[in-house]
């Protein structure tokens, strides 16, 4: 968060304040200057917040008087832009900025001796990820500033297991500014550093505030799921543990293209050796390395036996560079494969057999049109192995992977093409390492509940979490109960949870001390983020469909999400501007070019 | 031809023509920290007996150097030549074919494009837009787009390279003209104020036919206070 000072412009306060309960955070950040110039000068405001967020609300305090952001829909506020680039603003107040962040940035004229407050809400439910939920505050003031506090107050009704905060920037002077604790439901964690504590060095008038704000934690489990019920909401998050493993059947199919020459292929070599560390003897695999080729490791899928583990290790260290790149063979080559473990029986009957592919480019040899790949694919994933598609570097086509992977029950990454690229790559392989549960199917009492987010699941990959949420339509319901069924790693395994609802009353009541409708507003957080996925890979007229649903509950919920546009006016000299926030969505890399037509 | 100019933080697009006689070369990509330079020579002015029958220009040739790798690539819209320090090789536009030498990733699409990778760095893109022999008014030219533009280095020059690492413009006062869909607006860049006009231009990357619109703020005068000095400045005597 910053509010750069801008010649004259004093930051003197900023306050960002995250309250999150039951996972769903939200997140208001105020920031206040003052212009002590005797003439107008510019106040900017800037905020990197994460990319699975959306903004709920902006507003600016100017003289006294309030100018608020409009939530609206995208075309509606594209015209209303339109009419902006004709006054002669082109506006795009979210940008892409790091790996996990965009940026929101407004700059406004303020009358000298005049004060500002802008104010930027936004939500986001968090996400278990190896056994904690992780909330990252981007701190960037840029100078000193007299109030600086960052203060996170949790509620979750389970209790919390563990609390900690940390930060890139901090040091022993900094460190008595950091406060933490939690007791049973409820945990604090406040950063409130001095003008001292904010100086680079004891003389400096620079500020070594500057990296990122990270708290982490997790909640008590004494059971696999927990049941939350405000408001006619409820909300299930299921997250069993101590299970044991369910054995994996994995092919990786890596691009070894010549644009994959040099630093990404070493990179991914890194990666790949570092995965075979990691690998449980149950597991099988196999390497499906491409270029225009395709060279199959072994004709069937191994055993991770440690002999087989040192040969598969001994072929990765001696793959190198090739030609051009043929994406839709080697993947059919994969499925083909699984399809031959599975029919010769290769590998277990209780097993997850996925797909990784790891590609750094666009197909240019064999079928490159990619809906062609896409259908090819798809069509010869009869038996629905999942398909993680892995997007290493800037030239990569995202969406083309990200459908073919969410058409396969998978889901895409970008490996950012950067010196820690090996380790994203690991990262993303112990997320999805330890699966234990498989066909998780989750049911709710049918004729009480509506607006059902998705109940069915592939995987449960352990330290991670299931949510579902729904609403409640039974007036007079007692009890309501989940039923949940999955096969384990040896059985089929039931778990059921149930909830008075009469009890649930006093936990509303808890809950309202943080803010009301959250499961509400997370429900609906949920059932958008689910919609849009679904978007990416349904048919035309299912696609309008979903559109149209994600659309009105953006609306209705006041977030800017790929649908939305969040309208600001801010004052001028000579007339009011309008500026647009727009949900920054991943696409491919710009080009310059020479053409003619 | 029509050169575009992506402003992804502006979230729009600059478009110019380079008005120049067929023969003449211009520098659009000039990376002395990379050693890679790109060239490209105009055509255009086809003729039926003494008649012009159209004045666009295009580019007939392109020429692309690295310096590093003793490597020279001709591309003209029949064949393709690699010139390898002595070594020289030519292929087609009738084949698909790929070349791959160590840092150099060459594929060519049937009567199509053209991919063209060095290594981890630059990566160029060229379309081939064929007609028939006996079309009245167009002949075949090629189309050059640069990806990756972010790998080169801070000094890149040249007409399109000048643009890698971005550019600040702002408009302002824009109004109508006579041909609705097309207002008039300001632009002020480098320091200067230059009159704009809304148009489009196409990207045929994903399309060859028809080519995708893209909306772009189109500058006078060959560019004129958008480029660094004037257009004249970029021509250069040979396609190497």
């Amino acid at each position: 968060n910053t509010a750069e000072p801008v010649n004259d412009i004093e930051v003197y306060s900023i306050n960002i304040d995250c309250k999150v309960t039951s996972r769903f955070a939200h997140n208001v950040i105020t920031s206040r200057a003052i212009n002590r110039a005797s003439m107008s000068k510019e106040a900017m405001f800037k905020v990197d917040l994460p990319k699975t967020a959306f903004i709920t609300n902006f507003s600016m305090v100017i003289d006294g008087k309030t100018y608020l952001g409009e939530i609206k829909e995208k075309e509606v506020a594209k015209k209303q832009y339109e009419t902006a680039v004709k006054r002669g603003q082109t506006a795009g107040l979210v940008k892409a900025s790091g790996r996990k962040t965009e940026t929101f940035t407004v700059s406004v004229n303020i009358a000298a001796q005049s004060k500002v407050t802008f104010e930027l809400v936004y939500e986001e439910m968090l996400k278990r990820n190896h056994g904690k939920y992780e909330m990252f505050i981007k701190v960037q003031p840029k100078t000193l500033v007299r109030n600086f506090q960052i203060e996170v107050e949790i509620h979750e009704p389970q209790g919390i297991s563990f609390l900690d905060a940390e930060a890139t920037f901090i040091t022993n002077d900094l460190l008595p500014a950091v406060h933490k604790s939690f007791s049973a439901e409820k945990g604090y964690v406040s950063f409130k550093p001095t003008l001292d504590q904010q100086r680079s060095c004891a003389t400096c008038s620079t500020t070594l505030l500057d990296g990122d704000f990270t708290v982490t934690y997790d909640v008590n489990r004494e059971s696999a799921g927990n049941i939350q019920v405000v408001d006619g909401y409820f909300v299930h998050f299921f997250a069993p543990q101590k299970l044991a493993g369910v054995p994996k059947n994995v092919i990786y199919v890596i691009d070894k293209s010549g644009s994959m020459y040099g630093r990404k292929l070493e990179q991914t070599k890194e990666a790949l050796l570092e995965i075979l560390k990691d690998t449980a003897e149950h597991d099988h695999f196999n390497f499906v390395l491409f270029d225009n080729d395709i060279e199959v490791w072994k004709p069937s899928l191994v055993k991770a036996t440690p002999e087989n583990l040192k040969k598969a290790r001994d072929f990765v260290r001696q793959i190198t560079d090739g030609y051009t790149t043929n994406i839709n063979d080697p993947v059919l080559k994969a499925v083909q494969l699984l399809d031959e473990a599975n029919a010769l029986n290769q590998i277990p009957e209780r097993s997850v057999s996925l797909i990784v592919l790891l590609t750094d480019g666009e197909a240019n040899i064999g079928e490159t049109e990619p809906e062609k790949i896409q259908e090819n694919v798809k069509k010869a994933n009869q038996r629905g192995y999942t398909l993680y598609c892995l997007g290493f570097g800037y030239g990569v086509n995202y969406g083309f992977l990200e459908k073919m992977a969410l058409e396969n029950a998978g889901i895409a990454r970008r490996i950012y093409e950067d010196s820690d690229a090996a380790l994203q790559m690991k990262g993303f392989y112990t997320e999805i390492a330890n699966p234990t549960l498989l066909d998780i199917k989750m049911e709710y009492p049918e004729n009480a509940i509506a607006n059902l987010t998705q109940n069915s699941f592939k995987h449960y990959f352990d330290g991670s979490e299931i949510v579902v949420a729904g609403r409640i339509i039974d007036n007079d319901l007692n009890v309501f109960s989940v039923d949940v069924k999955a096969e384990g790693a040896d059985n089929l395994l039931k778990y059921s949870e149930n909830v008075q609802l009469q009890d649930t009353d006093g936990v509303s009541k808890k809950q309202e001390y943080i803010f009301g409708d959250f499961t509400e507003r997370l429900w609906a957080y949920l059932t958008i983020q689910q919609l849009l996925e679904k978007r990416v890979s349904a048919d035309p007229s299912e696609k309008e469909k979903l559109k149209k649903q994600a659309l009105d509950l953006s609306l209705k919920f006041k977030f800017v999400t790929p649908l939305t546009s969040m309208v600001v006016t801010k004052p001028d000299e000579i007339e009011e501007e309008t500026l647009v926030a727009d949900k920054f969505v991943e696409a491919q890399a710009p080009s310059n070019w020479v053409d003619s037509d | 031809p029509h050169f575009v100019i992506n402003v992804p933080s502006q979230n729009d697009a600059l478009c110019f023509n380079i008005q120049e006689e067929p023969g003449v070369v211009l520098n659009l990509v000039e990376d002395q920290g990379l050693g890679i330079a790109v060239n490209g020579e105009i055509i255009g002015k086809k003729k039926i007996g003494n008649n012009v029958m159209s004045n666009e220009t295009y580019f007939g040739k392109l020429g692309f150097v690295n310096r590093e790798m003793k490597l020279r690539i001709e591309v003209t819209t029949e064949t393709i030549t690699i010139m390898l320090g002595k070594n020289k090789k030519e292929y087609t536009w009738e084949k698909t074919t790929s070349v791959k030498k160590k840092g150099l990733n060459l594929v060519i699409h049937k009567k199509n494009n053209m991919t063209l990778s060095f290594g981890e760095g630059a990566k160029f893109v060229i379309i081939l837009h064929q007609f028939l022999k006996d079309d009245p008014l167009h002949m075949d030219f090629l189309g050059f787009y640069t990806l990756d533009d972010h790998k080169f280095s801070a000094h890149v020059h040249g007409l399109l390279g000048q643009f890698f690492h971005g550019i600040d413009y702002e408009i302002s006062n824009v109004h109508k003209t006579k041909i609705p869909d097309k207002p008039d607006a300001t632009m002020k860049v480098k320091n200067k104020l230059l009159t704009v006009t809304r148009g489009s231009q196409k990207d045929y990357r994903s399309d060859p036919r028809k080519g995708k619109k893209v909306p772009c703020w189109f500058v006078h005068s060959n560019a004129e206070g958008l480029i660094d000095g004037t257009h004249k400045d970029y021509i250069v005597p040979d396609i190497f």
